[in-house]
């Protein structure tokens, strides 16, 4: 028996030409019989699934004959947001590696590539508006991602069904964004004396959020996703807390000493600024920890890993939806196979209503830059990020680990086979290894 | 499979598959047809992906409208 065709049909308006957003329709369903085999999704998001799915039904037995089997698949994912971060800032990433790290999330079924594009250590986006931010922030003129790379990314990402969700960190780690944009950071002090250095953006000037409306506004252009990632984290209060002119701004609003206030009140005019620019927002968890008004529909991304599930609790119970990425930052590495811890972490499995569980949209496997370049990023993610992809699609009873473990090890053959160095799980050894 | 879908029926009946005698095409009921590149782009690529580089000697397009 021979199958010839697989024909491809989608069903409802095809989004073909569309972007791929927190509501896209994934589902499909596949038919594999002789002679032909039939893929059916409501939009075309389903259908590159599906093709997926389709793909991996293939096999060559000893012979080298590709082969496969009648089948018949009813698919859908169980989450929505199914990311990975990348960091381009710590260290620059190639284009090239960023278009390969895009295949693999596509031969995984994820969703969203959060680029964490800028950061303290480098401003390597090249803004239309201020291209001194990265004239001078980035770590050289090479090593940044042009008004062209950044739209590469975009479509490469689209054609893949995968969003592109840009971080802009603020208003702590922008360290590199005072290089190039005069006045904008918070210049520190030693009693009377100012320093010469800078601390988290200045919040009491109206230059500073005249330039963020500005920035934005390109960003929203840029970016094509209806969600803008802000930042909201880790922000030291030491350089705020030494400039004369914050102290008695800090006594004018009544924050007494509490800068988490100030920060507060910067958060609130910066999500203000996004939501005027008709985007959405998500923020780190501590903005809602920090009790910032939020818009509704923002969503909170649960990053600490102590106490993430209470806090999983406490952000769904004020109705804001959540993305999880406490159990998965990947750049926490260990020795072993450290992708069943990965792999067995429930996101639902914290105290609250069904109402509650239904605001969790997803999460993300997160490799932060520090101690990763396009020497290693590959390997290092696949296939850890492989057992996040599985948790985050396939529905809740997937959970037997040595089935997981036999079905990962072809898949990471079949990744290697299709381009992606990742590492092995354990022993073991891939078909036509010599050829990879 | 990775990621394992939601349901799965696999029976033993096993087909071959030739680069050279299969196509991945466009059901003729779809919305989308070959002015869709997001779908053409994705059906030359899981085609490699499935059979590696393979030229056809000759004949129909690899890719046909429905």
């Amino acid at each position: 028996a021979e199958l010839q065709q697989l024909l491809v049909t989608i069903v409802l308006e095809s989004e073909c030409d569309a972007f791929p957003s927190v509501s896209s329709d994934e589902s499909y369903t596949l038919l594999v019989k002789e002679p032909v085999a039939f893929l059916k999704a409501n939009r075309v998001w389903g259908a590159l699934r599906g093709l997926e799915t389709f793909s991996q039904l293939i096999y060559q037995d000893s012979y080298g004959t590709f082969t496969i089997n009648e089948s018949n698949i009813i698919d859908s994912p169980r989450f929505p947001h199914r990311g990975i971060l990348i960091d381009t800032s710590r260290h620059y990433l190639p284009l090239k590696i960023i278009l390969k790290t895009l295949d693999a999330m596509a031969f995984n079924k994820f969703n969203v590539l959060h680029w964490h594009i800028v950061d303290d250590e480098s401003f390597p986006y090249q803004s239309i508006t201020f291209p001194e931010l990265s004239n001078k922030g980035s770590y050289s003129p090479s090593h940044v991602y042009t008004s062209n790379d950044v739209h590469m990314v975009i479509e490469y990402a689209r054609l893949r069904g995968i969003r592109v969700l840009p971080e802009f960190d603020t208003p702590g780690h922008m360290q590199s964004w005072g290089k190039g944009q005069k006045n904008l950071l918070t210049p520190c002090y030693a009693g009377k004396k100012q320093l010469d250095t800078f601390g988290p953006i200045n919040p009491i000037l109206n230059t500073t959020y005249s330039f963020l409306t500005t920035f934005f506004k390109e960003i929203t252009k840029v970016f094509p996703d209806q969600f803008i990632h802000l930042g909201g984290d880790e922000v030291d209060f030491h350089c705020w807390e030494s400039n004369p002119k914050i102290q008695n701004f800090m006594k004018d609003k009544g924050f007494g000493d509490d800068f988490r206030k100030l920060e507060s009140f910067y958060i609130q005019k910066l999500l203000d600024i996004i939501a005027t620019i008709k985007k959405g927002s998500i923020v780190w968890q501590e903005v809602f920890d920090d009790g910032v008004k939020l818009q509704p529909g923002t969503t909170v991304e649960v990053w600490k890993s102590n106490g993430y599930l209470d806090e999983l609790s406490k952000i769904t119970a004020s109705g804001f939806p959540v993305i999880i990425s406490a159990p998965w930052y990947l750049d926490l590495i260990s020795y072993g196979q450290d992708w069943k811890q990965y792999y067995k972490t429930e996101p639902l499995n914290f105290a609250g209503t069904q109402e509650q569980k239904k605001l969790v949209l997803g999460g993300e496997a997160c490799l932060w830059g520090e101690y990763v370049d396009s020497t290693n990023l590959t390997p290092r993610l696949w296939p850890r990020a492989s057992a996040v992809g599985e948790r985050l699609w396939s529905p809740q009873n997937v959970r037997d680990i040595d089935d997981a473990y036999r079905r990962l090890t072809m898949h990471r053959c079949r990744m290697l086979r299709r381009g992606i160095a990742a590492q092995p799980l354990f022993t073991g050894y891939c078909n036509d290894e010599d050829n990879m | 499979l990775w990621p394992l879908p939601l349901t799965v029926t696999v029976t033993p009946s096993q087909m071959r598959l030739s680069a050279e005698n299969f196509y991945i095409q466009h059901g003729p009921s779809s919305t989308a047809g070959p002015s869709c590149s997001l779908l053409e782009e994705a059906f030359r690529r899981y085609y490699e992906y499935i059979f590696g580089v393979y030229e056809r000697p000759k004949g129909p397009a690899r890719f046909q409208g429905g």
